[in-house]
């Protein structure tokens, strides 16, 4: 099975 | 004083279209260069970052930078109200609490006027660093719409695997499973159909098959799409809006538990 990341894993909040 | 025109209507249609399924509301950004706006979907699985230039606009006025946020729906059911061939005038004063849509037909001798009541909004603003990504393909944007289409009946993610000789979508579910592989043109003379490929490393990834079906609802802004594509980093799935801008979909990988 996959699971989905979540986007702010990836971008910082600025 | 806030003002942007844009002769054909249709653009902005298209933009709502392709944004309406996945935002509930947004920010929009404008400032003297132009309107920005980047907002994550409800789930926090993807983001929307659109631009467009005020040079690609037939009359932009922006005094002071403002920061709208606008409901989605609302904002999509004024744009059904404008003719295809409509001028749109966006109009917003300096510290506004409203946003005004202004519809003028091309003999014109309509004139409509939607106001539209702006939100407060405090949203997360994220900074997408520069990246430097490993494939990066070209292709019909038609094509890649009907191949998340026909792909999303058989599961509920698509594989894309991209190497020098081509790039492989695959889909595997209970009932089957499919793929589809497009060969690097060799001809790139039919430049809208070629698909092109530029890749340093290549590059196996998952994505939900749901969010790439919205969007592909982009897919009337233009003819080509790009899929930039590196291991273990959000898909980028870019369509340019004719000469004002263009929309970036940003889409976090399915990874193996």
């Amino acid at each position: 099975a996959k699971s989905q990341r979540n986007i702010m894993a990836y971008f910082k909040v600025r | 004083m806030f003002e942007a025109r844009l002769i054909q209507s249709s653009i902005l249609k298209k933009v709502l279209d392709a944004v309406k399924d996945l935002l509930n509301e947004a920010t929009f950004e404008c400032s003297d260069s132009g309107i920005q706006v980047q907002a994550m979907d409800n789930a926090h699985v993807s983001l929307v970052a659109l631009n467009l230039r005020s040079d690609g606009f037939d009359k932009y006025r922006c005094d002071r930078n403002l920061s709208m946020g606008m409901s989605i729906a609302t904002m999509s059911k004024i744009l059904k109200c404008a003719g295809p061939e409509d001028t749109v005038t966006l109009r917003a004063a300096d510290n506004p609490d409203t946003v005004a849509f202004i519809f003028e037909s091309s003999n014109k001798e309509k004139l409509a006027e939607y106001e539209m009541k702006l939100i407060n909004m405090d949203q997360e603003h994220l900074g997408i660093p520069e990246t430097f990504y490993s494939c990066v393909v070209k292709m019909s944007s038609h094509e890649f719409a009907r191949i998340v289409r026909d792909l999303s009946q058989f599961g509920e993610n698509i594989t894309i695997a991209c190497t020098k000789e081509g790039v492989k979508f695959t889909a595997i579910g209970d009932s089957g499973s499919a793929n589809v592989k497009l060969a690097q043109t060799a001809d790139a003379s039919e430049e809208n159909d070629a698909v092109i490929i530029e890749m340093q490393e290549s590059v196996k990834l998952s994505f939900s098959c749901r969010y790439l079906t919205c969007f592909v609802k982009a897919t009337p802004l233009c003819s080509q799409v790009q899929l930039s594509i590196s291991n273990d980093v959000p898909l980028v799935c870019e369509y340019k809006i004719g000469d004002i801008g263009q929309i970036r979909y940003y889409l976090a990988p399915k990874i193996d538990d």
